[in-house]
């Protein structure tokens, strides 16, 4: 999957890949004062495609509150909610709209779901559907956060971390590998990093075309712009 | 400019007047559309950053079209108007450091002339001991009837006259006419159409570029020079032989990522040459700093030549890294000469300074601006004065301008170019030369009133202190005037009478140079004043400074940030008029432009709001 930072102050973004073997599942989001947590797991494609590359998608996220006592497992296939001491499912294939005490939830069919979780935030699932009988690629989900505000200081995970703001400086614009993808170097949490002018895609308005977000890649998994390494983010379990 | 051979300019003329100081410049443009079909005529011209518009207007077919100044949100909604319905107006632009450039179109009729008359002014502003009037031409054809005429009155008397040109041949130089007597300069270049060729028969010109007088006045009394004209009066205040009061300088350097490369370079080779510049009587400090503070030593050191050659050793090993921590490196600076004070390391009678160069955002540590300045203040206290140079598009000047001009200081932009080390030093070299601390002007308040600015944290050899006022009783003969400052050795402490001079007697044969010359250099210094106050302080005082800047603008017809200038265009062939705007830009819009490489067509462009961050996971 690819993360993607965008700073608008700065008119500008970050980006990163993070790739684990198929069934990983990671942490996103930690925030051990509100008791959120959302954790998300990957699945490859259907076979490794030409060019030996293994590529991996969320196919899958638990989100839980503990406070509010809410818990969601959103995967390709459908949608559980637990609250209230139920599991109440939904599909993906309708439009519904659940109004609870503590979380509402907007499906659009096949295309998204908007999750807000009472007073403390507030994201967007997106579906990406595939042709069933794609020989390589299959469905997977992208995880949008659309309001983090009333998330406390301690808050963590991969996307979590960065609700704090991030500060760096890019420098030393140079000739990249590929002509339009220039090389610069990256000064981020004490560290000197090479990075890489790309673009990544927003899908959020056009999801199947996504929209271009020129971001500065971080390779290696994000290494030095995250805290630790990617594997310090892999859970046991989607909950 | 014209689009097609079929407009031709056939004159152009830049008149400036200087009286004191205080100069008005009108340009002329003549054109005339020889097509037998109606052409768009364009009008671009460039002005000092430092001037304001007072006038444009327009001549077609003998109808005078004349600009009036309105306020800006006023205007705005008759720009919005025209441009709902199509058409275009005015801009003004950001062009390069020193000027600003103003361009409007016009339809013109066939076989017709159109006039375009642009008049600004401006006070000049004594630097490195002279007073500079920029002039820049780019006719695209050689012109019929082109001039370029510049007088000067001076009544302390003319020290020297220097014209020059970059555009200057040696065929060309001769033409530079100049005619210097006492208190009077005439200046003049009137090349012939055949002259202007770049070759025989040719149609390129060789006139493109600026033209530039540079002079300054004697300087006899010690009081300076009181000028009383027509009710108001100025005070020019740059006395002469003053020595030089030593220094001591704390050198906050940023080295963060950004600075990484040529601007890293170009900042060590202008530390190194200051280094070299400093007295042996000045103490100095070095101060780098990322998301770490480091200084060279703990304390200042005096400047020796064993000193700075150690020093320089360390600026030699500048490099850059990490992001950037402004507030606990200036505080770090500040603490450094309040503790030397205590312990009386340093000369009793001398100036402290700082001097931070960055060229971004702070983000590391306290790196809200308004924290940042309030932390600054708080620990200066009125002890030093902080000049700051923002190096590059991306700094946020207006949070450097305020902080410097909280702490007796100023800011400067530095430009990321080849002579950034120039500039660098010449900002070192304007403030490094402190002469006097703490001067006030004083004039009887039962005398004057209005007065400009009269407290000064400093005076620097090479500038000069202008005050001005209004007379209570215009028919007032004289009043005593006071200046008190420190010096090097002894308190600076001057008194003297300041009564009016008989213009008609200093300049006999000309009859009218421009009398209300006293009262508008007073307007536009009160102007300047108050939009400075306007930046900074308590919300009310801010908006009142605002509110007086807009009025006194309104009122002496001067385009500022607050104002426009209106002209209306006359009917197009539909049977609409659209207005022609005149804007004056703020250093943060110039700073976008430049940024952006991109025109700021004045303020009315809708600002747009950040949007809320955002974070997301997807694949391909």
């Amino acid at each position: 999957p690819h993360f993607i930072i965008e700073l608008p102050e700065k008119n500008d973004s970050l980006c990163f890949n993070i790739n684990n073997r198929p069934g990983t599942i990671f942490n996103l989001v930690r925030d051990p004062k509100s008791g959120i947590l959302v954790n998300g797991q990957v699945i490859g494609e259907k076979k490794i495609s030409p060019n030996g590359e293994v590529k991996t998608y969320f196919w899958r996220f638990g989100i839980v509150h503990k406070t509010l006592g809410v818990r969601l497992e959103v995967s390709t296939k459908d949608i559980s909610v637990f609250q209230d001491g139920k599991w109440v499912k939904l599909l993906w294939s309708d439009t519904a709209s659940v109004k609870g005490p503590n979380v509402d939830l907007l499906v659009t069919k096949d295309r998204s779901l908007t999750v807000t979780l009472k007073d403390s935030v507030k994201f967007v699932i997106l579906l990406h559907k595939v042709w069933e009988k794609h020989p390589y690629h299959r469905d997977y989900l992208g995880f949008y956060t659309l309001d983090r505000h009333l998330l406390s200081n301690s808050v963590h995970g991969l996307l979590g971390q960065f609700y704090h703001g991030i500060e760096y400086e890019v420098t030393n614009l140079r000739p990249g590998a590929v002509p339009e993808k220039p090389d610069a170097t990256m000064y981020v949490k004490g560290h000197e990093l090479n990075v890489t002018r790309g673009w990544q895609r927003d899908f959020r308005r056009d999801v199947k075309n996504g929209e271009n977000v020129p971001c500065w890649f971080i390779h290696y998994n994000g290494t030095g712009l995250i805290d630790g390494d990617a594997t310090d983010y892999i859970v046991s379990g989607l909950f | 400019s014209t689009n097609e051979a079929k407009v031709e300019v056939y004159s152009m003329t830049v008149d400036s007047t200087v009286t004191s100081r205080f100069a008005h410049t009108v340009m002329t443009s003549k054109a005339l559309n020889k097509a037998n079909s109606s052409q768009e005529i364009f009008f671009e011209v460039e002005l000092p950053k430092t001037a304001f518009i007072t006038n444009f207007s327009m001549v077609i077919e003998g109808q005078v079209y004349v600009g009036e100044v309105k306020e800006k949100e006023k205007a705005k909604k008759q720009y919005e108007k025209a441009v709902s319905s199509g058409q275009t107006a005015g801009l003004v632009k950001a062009s390069g450091r020193t000027m600003e450039k103003f361009s409007v179109s016009v339809n013109i009729a066939a076989k017709s002339n159109v006039t375009f008359i642009l008049t600004y002014e401006e006070l000049l502003q004594r630097k490195f001991g002279k007073y500079e009037i920029q002039t820049r031409v780019k006719p695209k054809l050689p012109v019929q009837d082109f001039h370029i005429v510049t007088n000067i009155y001076e009544p302390q008397g003319i020290a020297f006259v220097d014209a020059h040109a970059n555009f200057l041949s040696n065929e060309l130089l001769p033409l530079v006419e100049k005619t210097v007597t006492d208190k009077k300069a005439h200046i003049s270049f009137s090349p012939t159409i055949e002259q202007q060729r770049k070759c025989p028969g040719c149609d390129a010109t060789q006139i493109d570029g600026d033209f530039i007088i540079k002079y300054d006045v004697n300087r006899a009394e010690t009081l300076g020079d009181i000028q009383i004209v027509n009710g108001y009066f100025v005070h020019f205040f740059a006395p002469p032989d003053l020595p030089r009061v030593p220094k001591n300088v704390v050198f906050v350097i940023d080295r963060s990522g950004s600075m990484s490369g040529r601007k890293m370079e170009q900042t060590r080779e202008a530390l190194l040459s200051i280094l070299k510049e400093l007295h042996e009587e000045d103490y100095f400090a070095l101060i780098q700093f990322d998301s770490e503070i480091d200084s060279w030593k703990e304390s200042l050191t005096k400047a020796t030549k064993e000193n700075v050659d150690e020093a320089m050793v360390f600026v030699n090993r500048i490099s850059a890294r990490g992001v950037t921590n402004i507030n606990d490196a200036v505080l770090r600076g500040v603490n450094m000469l309040l503790t030397d004070r205590q312990q009386k390391r340093l000369h009793e009678r001398s100036v402290d300074m700082i001097i931070l160069l960055t060229d971004g955002m702070p983000n590391s540590g306290v790196s809200a601006p308004h924290l940042i300045q309030e932390n600054v203040r708080s620990a200066i206290g009125g002890k030093m004065s902080l000049f700051c140079l923002g190096f590059g598009d991306y700094v946020d000047y207006s949070f450097l301008d305020v902080m410097s001009k909280e702490n007796k200081g100023l800011a400067r932009r530095i430009y990321e170019a080849s002579d950034a080390t120039l500039q660098l030093q010449g900002f070192y070299e304007e403030v490094s030369s402190p002469l006097l601390s703490e001067v006030d002007l004083r004039y009887p308040d039962n005398a004057v009133d209005f007065l400009t600015t009269n407290h000064f944290a400093q005076l620097f050899n090479g500038s000069e202190i202008v005050v001005a006022g209004r007379l209570k009783d215009e028919q007032l003969d004289n009043f005593m005037v006071e200046v008190f400052g420190q010096g090097l050795e002894d308190d600076f402490k001057v008194q003297g009478q300041a009564s009016p001079q008989d213009w008609n007697v200093m300049y006999p044969d000309d009859e009218y140079i421009f009398g209300d010359f006293t009262e508008r250099l007073w307007a536009y210094l009160t102007i300047q004043q108050l939009l400075e106050k306007s930046k900074s302080g308590a919300p009310d005082e801010k908006a009142n400074a605002t509110a007086k800047a807009l009025d006194m603008s309104l009122l002496y017809s001067f385009v500022t940030p607050l104002t426009s200038m209106v002209v209306t265009k006359p009917e197009t062939e539909d049977g609409t008029d659209s207005p022609l705007i005149a804007d004056k830009l703020t250093e943060e819009q110039r700073q976008q432009a430049d940024r952006l490489g991109t025109t700021v067509s004045h303020s009315y462009r809708a600002q747009a709001l950040y949007p809320q961050p955002s974070y997301f996971v997807d694949g391909d």
